[in-house]
């Protein structure tokens, strides 16, 4: 379950339609302060199924949706698509596992309406969470290290960092 | 169940103290489980000596040594259960140059089961991957994707 | 007393609205104190808006724009009441090339009032300061101070 | 008040004497990882008095003495000595006007045992805390920032941003 793609609009500060290609190997991203490297983690978190506001640093989920900068305005709804490559067919659910690839879409309304979408088509979170199931590409504990968050884990206390061992088992 | 985090736990700490002497270049490290009370389960305690020192507290490590520490941690978890991939934000910032060195190295190494995201500010990170995507903000508020280079030569389309 | 702290957090907040834009470039930020609870004193809630960005929740912005923000309160707070000396370790650790120039900058135009000490991994910083020091381990677990350079050619003795 | 001197001998990995001397303008301090850069900032801030074992990353003060590497053994006593130069007398006690330069020094014994000394002579945290009063070097919550404090201003809670202020007041 290779990420192939991802495609963005609206979501945090990527305004305008953006889509990354992955290849093989180790992918860099750069750039300076504040011109939104982490918002492109937050995205594949987001679209991963991510439902705390908090852990995307925002205060509610509408905080995700393009907000607007000094000279543009506000967009209405925030969306992110993420395609895998299949080539494990055997984790997938039986329905998926002929595909090539598999897309997960979700979208978010300012007013509040909420949606996800695999392959194009609306789905439940349960859906999606059952895509990612056999694959551990739900095991964001320890999948998707945020800025800041490997200091925490020698400072966490050793209840806390039981929970990163757990996702794993 | 608690037998399997039991035994996750035992393949992660034995991966555990493999990792840690190769990012730190010697040393030893490893994880105990506390007891477990009669409602709570145990936690988990680290212990670390970076080659050359004496095992002390960890809380008395540097800040470049707890970062390596618990990255050790993470890619010791991933190894024994590895996800398709892995997305890592600026964890090489506190490192040196040798031991930005070593993670790349292992970054690398891993990179051949799975795929690795990097997000960084470090010169010697941006040297190690084989494709490199600049974000800008030429428009303020306005973020924008371009490909910076490809070590192949050919060329990712960012729209 | 409360008028004092009043007064001291209302001088520090008009000089927080100076420094902040010197070291963002722009951009504008501000202080507000909560309200009193009975038992409780108010807080200090931060309002920051980087150039060109539209004024958002402060934990929105990114790691490096909330470590510019602190060391711009922090340095409003010591251009207020200054120490005689101000010790930074690593605080530019997050910034990226044009955020540390100005907040080297600044460092040196305090430094005429103050003595700085900046511990740091960043080699525009080191290029800034006026005496650098080195500390290392040869032998592990023990530390020696060096003298690296000194930009007016005299020496530090460092046993 | 500025620092003309700093002199460790025993304190966490500087196990021999080591002076540093500070010269006008900024003063840089470089190296690798576990070196001892923050233990010099940690020597500083114990010198002027610090009583909380945690804030120097220590579980008992005890930690602060050389603990022995591999091939080294522990230490039984650390002692720091901070020297100033004298170039506000009114800020000082009376006693202390007439000297070019103010030394402050502590020691911890692993026995338990601790002094501080003013001019080499014996003294109590009380004197150490007048001497800093009036210049104003006790003010280390917004004059000595130690490594990983500058991300928590921002995710601290509102009240807790007070003390940094309350400080300056
Ligand atoms: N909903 C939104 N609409 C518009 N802009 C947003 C939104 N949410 C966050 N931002 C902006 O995105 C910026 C943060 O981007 P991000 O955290 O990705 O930066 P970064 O590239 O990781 O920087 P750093 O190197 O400092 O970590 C902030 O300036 C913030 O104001
Ligand atoms: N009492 C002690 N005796 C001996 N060594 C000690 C003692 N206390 C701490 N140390 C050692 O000092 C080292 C930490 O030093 P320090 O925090 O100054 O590193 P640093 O140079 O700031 O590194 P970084 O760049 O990673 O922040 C640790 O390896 C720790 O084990
Ligand atoms: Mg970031
Ligand atoms: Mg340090």
């Amino acid at each position: 379950m290779r990420i192939r793609r991802l495609e963005m609009v609206g979501f945090k500060s990527f305004m305008d339609r953006t889509v990354v290609a992955f290849d093989e190997g180790v992918t860099g991203v750069v750039g300076p302060n504040g011109c939104g490297k982490s918002n492109v983690a937050d995205a594949i978190r987001w679209v991963l199924g991510e439902q705390s506001a908090m852990r995307l640093r925002g205060r509610s989920m509408e905080d995700v949706i393009f907000n607007g900068s000094e000279s543009k305005p506000p967009l209405s709804f925030a969306e992110v698509m993420i395609t895998f490559e299949n080539d494990r067919p055997a984790e997938l659910p039986n329905e998926f596992r002929g595909l090539a690839e598999i897309t997960v879409g979700r979208r978010l309304h300012r007013t509040g309406e909420s949606e996800y979408l695999v392959n194009r088509a609306p789905a439940r979170l349960l859906d999606v969470n059952d895509i990612f199931f056999g694959s551990g590409v739900g095991r964001t504990a320890y999948s998707i290290i945020e800025q800041g968050r490997i200091g925490q884990i020698v400072s966490a206390r050793a209840e806390d960092r039981r929970g990163v061992i757990e996702e794993a088992a | 169940s608690r037998e399997r985090f039991r035994e996750t736990f035992d393949r992660v700490n034995e991966k555990f103290q493999q990792v840690f002497p190769r990012l730190f270049n010697g040393g030893r490290a490893g994880l105990v489980l506390t007891e477990d009370g009669d409602d709570q389960q145990g936690g988990v305690e680290i212990f670390a000596q970076p080659p050359g020192k004496k095992l002390q507290n960890i809380n008395l490590l540097s800040g470049g040594e707890k970062a390596l520490t618990a990255v050790s941690l993470i890619f010791a978890i991933f190894l024994i259960k590895p996800s398709p991939f892995c997305l890592l934000d600026e964890v090489d910032a506190p490192l040196d140059e040798a031991n930005v060195g070593r993670y790349n190295e292992l970054v690398k190494e891993m990179a051949k089961a799975s795929q690795f995201i990097l997000i960084t500010h470090n010169k010697r990170t941006m040297e190690t991957v084989d494709t490199l995507y600049g974000v800008t903000m030429e428009e303020p508020g306005v973020s924008k994707l371009v490909s910076v280079r490809l070590s192949d030569g050919s060329r990712s389309a960012a729209a």
